[in-house]
């Protein structure tokens, strides 16, 4: 089904190509963070990907956006250039964003991005297309099913387990309003330190 | 069902990102290999992507293989970089390659890729996952629903529409051998000029 099959290919397209050592020059992502944290003197409380996984699908195109006021964008780790199925040199790297934690007075570096996926299929669900009607009737059990299906690829591989915390929310009010997804990002920073 | 997600993917997260105009500064697809041919003196006989669908799902890292000696990379078309779903600056670019037509002497340029997500899918099936047995035993149709709802959505964006073509193909001879895919895709240009 689409959701379980965007995990697989979110999984194997990307994360699996990205977070681990690729090559005996390269770097995981815990090593691309202390990397960049050594190099621009800033401190990650948690060296992990964090992938945004909104109810809605909803993915902003980043996450500077007066909605997220606390929110700043800041440079991307190292890039991971690779040429695949014959797209030549395609580039891939991580995006780093620092937060202004009110409460304790500072500012915190994380590593985190939508999950791509859901925002194409955002896409998909704004046009028109053959399957279009019946992916807008079943989105929210196909947001789950990607949900629980890359919960459960990360769990199996040990090489990326501990890589990536996957934030599954409901980014919208009651009143339709979006949740400050600041808020969210550093409550589970905070639970996992 | 996984291939025409798939198709939905690829079509509203790469193909509708990158071949039309998306800005004012930008090239649509026609435009940027026409700056190419003339920056670099080459030729295109045909100013289209063509999209590479073999039935095996494999995709060479390369169309610069032993397997397909008339082939040779060439430098990519021009950039587009765009922050999607909060990963900052993303690069996307097609690729060219030259092709040395043997029956007609001439070498001829051409924008080419496989389809990604079938490559993607491939390192899926090669793996174990709660899903992988299905995908397996299904891999088949998989492709032909990914190539038939693609066909469909280029189809019904005339904005698209003429950018890109698709060759859906047996890359595979009955002997298990690869199929020199030079020809299919000089064959697909001969038949198209
Ligand atoms: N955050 C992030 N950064 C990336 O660089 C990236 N590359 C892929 N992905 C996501 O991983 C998954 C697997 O990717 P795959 O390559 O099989 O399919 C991709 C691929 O077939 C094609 N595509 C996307 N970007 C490119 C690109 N730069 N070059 C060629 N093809 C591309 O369009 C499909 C859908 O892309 P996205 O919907 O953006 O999300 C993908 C997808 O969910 C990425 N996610």
């Amino acid at each position: 089904n689409y959701g379980s099959g965007m995990a697989y290919s979110f999984f194997h397209g990307y994360l699996k190509l990205i977070l681990p050592k690729s090559g005996r020059e390269d770097k995981n992502l815990i090593e691309e963070i202390e990397n960049y944290a050594d190099s621009q003197g800033v401190t990650f409380p948690v060296a992990k990907l964090f992938i945004l996984i909104p109810n809605s699908c909803v993915c902003h195109v980043s996450l500077k956006d007066d909605k997220f006021p606390s929110i700043e964008e800041s440079s991307s780790l190292g890039e991971k250039i690779q040429t695949v199925a014959a797209v030549q040199n395609r580039v891939y790297k991580n995006s780093v964003y620092k937060i202004l934690d009110n409460k304790r007075k500072e500012r915190v570096y994380v590593c985190v991005e939508y999950a791509t996926p859901l925002s194409t299929f955002r896409k998909g669900l704004e046009s028109s297309g053959p399957h279009t009607e019946y992916y807008r009737e079943h989105s929210q059990d196909i947001v789950l099913q990607f949900y629980i299906t890359l919960k459960k690829l990360l769990k199996e591989d040990p090489e990326i387990t501990d890589l990536c915390d996957l934030i599954y929310y409901d980014d919208m009010e009651e009143n339709g309003k979006f949740r400050d997804v600041a808020q969210i990002i550093l409550t589970r920073i905070r639970k996992i330190q």
